[in-house]
C-alpha cells in the first residue's frame, strides 16, 4: 500500500511539472511530501512559481493563481489515472479570460480518453465545446433543457 | 465506457421529464444562476449511489423530490436514469448498454434498477466502485474540490494520492 | 446593548426585505431570530425566496443564488449603518450577466453616501464605474496601475 | 469623509511607488490574476492598521515587503499611504486632509505616521476605529466575506448586527 502511495505520487508529481507551464503559459511547479521517510501519515505540499515571479508561499498566491495552481493538480491527476467521463461544475469561475482559453485548450488535449461535461458561465470554455445545452427556467421554478446551435455560442 | 444518456424526472427543478444526450468529446452545459445546472450535476451524482444528503444541499432525502414551484404543485417522486456504453465491459455488467435507474417516493420508498432488474442501493454503488468511479474517483469536480486542494493542510491533501492509487 | 441589537437587527430586516426583490428581479426574502426570547445569543435565520420558486431551504439555493442573497443582506446593513467608503473585491464572481446588471444598478443608487472601490472581472459592473483603473504586470512580477479610458471598457 | 488616495511603495507586488487617486461615486479596478488587485485591497486594510498576517495571506509581517522577481531584487520596505478628505471631521484629527502612513522595513521596524506626525499603531487604529471605520465594519468586502454569510451557523451571523450596533 505504501508502495502504491509513493508510485502514484511520483507520477503525479512529474504529471503536475509538466501541466504547470502549460496551464500558466510559463513557470514551474512541483509537490513534495513534507515527510518522505513516513509514508503514511505524509502530508503533500504544493510549490508553485508562476511565471516571471519569484518563488514564494503558495498562500500569497492570488484568487485565481491558486485555482489554476488546483486544476493543475486535478488534471496531473487525470493524467496519471483517467476516468471515463468527468463533470466539471465552474470550476474557472476566478480565472480572467487568457487562463480560461488556457484551461478550456487544456480540456481539449484530453477528451480522447476523457468524455468532458462541462458547466460554465464562461465564454472561452464554451467556445470548445462540441456539444452545447442550455438550461432555463421558461415556467418559474421548472428547469427545461434545450440543446443549442453550436453558432450560438458566438452571441453570448 | 462512454456516457451516452441522462434522463432526470421529478428530481428537484425538473419537473418534467428531461433527457440530455451526451456526444463524443465535450459537451458545455449553460444557463442563468439557479435554472438547474448543479442539480443535474446532483442528479448523476444521486443515480450512482450517492448516500449524504447534505453534499445534495438537503437535509432529508425527499428535499430532492421536486418541491412545486408557483405554477406546480409538488410531485410524489423522484426518478433519474443514466445509460453507458459498455461495450469496452468497463462495469461489471455483461451487457453493451448498461442502464442504472434510482427511485425515491416521498413515503421514502426507494428503487434501484440495473437494466431493468431491481436491485439494492449497494449492487449499483459497487457497480461503479469497481470500475473505479467511486465517491472518490474524480468523475464529478466542482468548486468546492478546487478550493479544497489550497485550503486543506498538506496532510488533508493525501486522499488525492491514497484512493486512486 | 441587547437592545440595540434588536433595534439594529429590526432596521436590517426591512431593508433586507426591500433589498432582495430589487436585488433578485422579484421574489422574496426576510430575516428572523432563531431565538427571540434570548437576544444575547440567538442566532440569525435567513429566509429566501427567489422569483417564481417555492420556498424551500437555504441551503437547497443555487451558489449565485446563495451570493446574491448574500450581497443583499450586506447591502442592507450598509443602508443602516452606511461607511463613507467601501472596497469590493470581486463579490460577483458567480453571479450571471442579469444578476450582475441588477448588482451593478444597485451600487448606482448607493454611491451618493458610499464610495465604492469594486475590484471587477465582469464587464456589467465596468459599464457602471465613474473612473476605471487597470492593473497590470508589464514587467513580470511588479504591478503597475494606469487610469483607463472609459470608453476603453466597451472593448473589454 | 472621502477617501482622496492611495500610495503604495514596496507592498507585496507593487515595487514601485503607485498612486491611484480615487474620484467621486465608483472607481473600478480590473486586470488578469496575479496582476495586484487583492493587494491592493490587502495595502488599505494594512494601513488602516491590519495586524493579522494571516488575513494577508502571509506567515511573518516581512511577507507583505516586495520579494523580488525575475528582473528585481527584493526591497528592504514597503510603505502605504492614504489620504482622506476630512472637511466634515468624521476623523478624530482637526485638519481638512488626513494623511495615514504606515511603513515596515525587513528589519522589522515599523513606523505609523498621522499628517507626518510619527505615532503608534493603536493611534492609527482607533482613528479608524472611532469613526466607525475599524476591523469589523463593511469597509472592506470580499468573496469570503460573501460565503461566510451562507456558510456559518445562523449563530454566527450574529456579528453581523452586534458590531455596527
Ligand atoms: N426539490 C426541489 N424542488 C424544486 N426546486 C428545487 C428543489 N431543490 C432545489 N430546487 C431549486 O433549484 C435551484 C438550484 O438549482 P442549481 O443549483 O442547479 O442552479 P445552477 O444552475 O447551478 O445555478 P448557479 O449558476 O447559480 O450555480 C434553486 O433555485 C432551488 O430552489
Ligand atoms: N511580497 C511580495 N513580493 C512580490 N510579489 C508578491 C508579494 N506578495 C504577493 N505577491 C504576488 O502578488 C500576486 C497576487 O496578487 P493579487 O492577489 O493582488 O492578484 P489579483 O489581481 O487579486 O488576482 P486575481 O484576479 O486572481 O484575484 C501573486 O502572484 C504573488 O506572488
Ligand atoms: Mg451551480
Ligand atoms: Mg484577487
Amino acid at each position: 500500500v505504501i508502495q502504491r502511495f509513493k508510485a502514484m505520487f511520483d507520477q503525479v508529481a512529474v504529471a503536475f511539472g509538466d501541466v504547470f507551464p502549460q496551464m500558466f503559459g510559463g513557470g514551474h511547479a512541483k509537490l513534495a511530501l513534507t515527510d518522505p521517510a513516513d509514508l503514511l501519515n505524509t502530508g503533500i505540499e504544493i510549490i508553485a512559481q508562476p511565471p516571471g515571479k519569484r518563488l514564494q508561499r503558495l498562500s500569497l498566491l492570488s484568487g485565481g493563481e491558486k485555482a489554476l495552481t488546483a486544476i493543475t493538480l486535478l488534471f496531473a491527476l487525470l493524467k496519471v489515472k483517467p476516468v471515463p467521463f468527468c463533470i466539471l461544475d465552474e470550476v474557472e469561475a476566478s480565472l480572467d479570460d487568457a487562463n480560461v482559453e488556457r484551461f478550456a485548450t487544456f480540456l481539449n488535449q484530453y477528451d480522447a480518453q476523457t468524455q468532458f461535461i462541462v458547466i460554465t458561465h464562461r465564454k472561452g470554455t464554451m467556445m470548445q465545446v462540441n456539444q452545447l445545452y442550455g438550461i432555463s427556467m421558461q415556467e418559474s421554478g421548472v428547469s427545461t433543457v434545450l440543446a443549442l446551435d453550436l453558432k450560438a455560442k458566438e452571441v453570448s | 465506457m462512454v456516457l451516452k444518456s441522462l434522463q432526470i424526472n421529478g428530481f428537484k427543478s425538473f419537473a418534467d421529464k428531461t433527457t440530455i444526450d451526451f456526444g463524443t468529446g465535450i459537451t458545455g452545459v449553460i444557463g442563468p444562476n439557479g435554472s438547474g445546472k448543479s442539480n443535474l450535476t446532483e442528479a448523476v451524482r444521486w443515480v450512482m449511489g450517492e448516500q449524504s444528503v447534505k453534499s445534495l444541499r438537503g437535509e432529508r432525502m425527499q428535499d430532492i423530490i421536486f418541491a412545486g414551484s408557483d405554477t406546480r404543485p409538488p410531485l410524489s417522486r423522484a426518478e433519474v436514469t443514466l445509460t453507458f456504453d459498455n461495450k469496452k465491459r468497463d462495469l461489471n455488467w455483461d451487457h453493451d448498454e448498461v442502464t442504472v435507474q434510482r427511485r425515491l417516493f416521498r413515503d421514502g420508498e426507494s428503487e434501484f434498477l440495473i437494466n431493468g432488474r431491481k436491485l439494492r442501493l449497494k449492487d449499483v454503488a459497487n457497480l461503479f466502485l469497481d470500475a473505479g468511479l467511486g465517491r472518490h474517483s474524480l468523475t464529478i469536480i466542482s468548486q468546492g474540490n478546487v478550493e479544497a486542494i489550497f485550503g486543506n493542510k498538506p496532510e488533508a491533501r493525501r486522499f488525492l494520492i491514497e484512493e486512486p492509487a
